[in-house]
């Protein structure tokens, strides 16, 4: 992951 | 996910559960801003839009519905609740946070990743994150000092601030196509504000006394 798009951050 | 990443979530869910269980346990809101503690409700719903359309994981699935569900929990206890209502330092409480939601919503309409509903909403929740505390930090100022609980809210604040800087380090130098520039810059300046409030909280703990702000 970490791409701008995929916001796997909270 | 990193550790940096999970401590970062684990401390900003005990500072919003400090904050729930001083309210509850002391039925008493005095020295928190509503205006802030509003702002972070609001972070949080417009940053969650997702939840229903990408699924990323079960933990995050559930750690959004849980900072949607206490965020909420507090702003209605200090709203709404017949006995924690009547501690609220309306009078002090006056920063015109009206202002920052429209100063970030025109910020996400020029600086998103894409134009579409979701990407406009998360940046704003971005932008509006970092600047959220402010009311909070006014309040603190002008009610002079702060009680030991609220203190420790701000504590685990500023920690889940360090771990999250942290955890995009580690992501810069392990991940290949980590890029979240919107979420490092709004993040750093969101840490910068608090680490004016830790200097002073510092001071006073060395000091063994009361936290007191300057004017």
């Amino acid at each position: 992951g970490g791409n701008v798009s995929e916001h796997d951050e909270l | 996910m990193n550790i940096f990443r999970f401590a970062g979530d684990m401390t900003h869910l005990i500072s919003i559960l400090v904050l729930l269980l001083k309210i509850y346990a002391t039925k008493s809101c005095a020295g928190i801003s509503l205006k802030t503690q509003e702002l972070y409700a609001l972070v949080f719903v417009t940053r969650y839009l997702d939840l229903f359309t990408d699924f990323i994981s079960v933990y995050n699935s559930v750690m959004k519905v849980v900072f949607i569900l206490t965020s909420s929990a507090i702003v209605w206890c200090m709203r709404r609740h017949r006995i924690v209502k009547r501690s609220y330092d309306q009078a002090l409480d006056t920063f015109r946070h009206l202002f920052l939601v429209l100063g970030c919503l025109v910020l996400a309409l020029i600086v998103h990743d894409k134009f579409t509903f979701q990407e406009v909403f998360w940046a704003f929740s971005i932008y509006l994150e970092a600047v959220a505390i402010l009311p909070q930090l006014v309040l603190l100022q002008r009610s002079g000092n702060v009680d030991n609980l609220t203190g420790q809210y701000v504590f685990f604040l500023g920690a889940y601030r360090a771990f999250y800087i942290l955890n995009w380090i580690y992501r810069y130098l392990t991940e290949q196509h980590f890029r979240l520039w919107i979420s490092c810059i709004s993040g750093l300046v969101q840490t910068a504000l608090y680490a004016d409030f830790f200097y002073y909280y510092y001071i006073s703990w060395k000091n063994n006394s009361k936290l007191q702000l300057p004017s």
